[in-house]
């Protein structure tokens, strides 16, 4: 699911969140 | 910047100050890529512009499920394309 969190090994945090719409369909 | 189809941009705004900065970094056109990205939601981490490189992340993005090996190189190159125009600015800035 978004708005996951993932944490590397090495401590470093991902954080997922859903990108707009309108930034996905940019030409 | 090239377009590698992996968009990079600040996650925050930037005032030069502090040598870590948030980053969002998301698949375009998923078609430039060799593997299949995980999912099309944007990633948001943050970049030590002093100790760190962009390869580093690509290689803990990739050890994370993100991205596939292979493209490795087309989030790395994304990564320092982005960090390259934002120490660019703060050179400008100071």
């Amino acid at each position: 699911s978004l708005n996951a969190q993932v944490v590397h090994s090495a401590g470093r945090r991902f954080i997922v969140s859903p990108v707009p719409e309108s930034r996905l369909r940019e030409p | 910047a090239e377009d590698t189809g992996v968009r990079v941009e600040l996650a925050e705004e930037d005032h030069g100050r502090k040598s870590t900065i948030a980053l969002r970094l998301w698949v375009e056109d998923p078609k430039k890529l060799k593997g299949k990205p995980k999912d099309n939601g944007a990633i948001e981490f943050t970049f030590d512009l002093e100790k760190e490189t962009p390869e580093d992340v690509a290689q803990e993005m990739v050890e994370s499920g993100f991205f596939h090996e292979s493209d490795v190189k087309i989030v790395g190159k994304s990564i320092r394309d982005r960090v390259a125009l934002i120490q660019w600015r703060r050179s400008r800035i100071r």
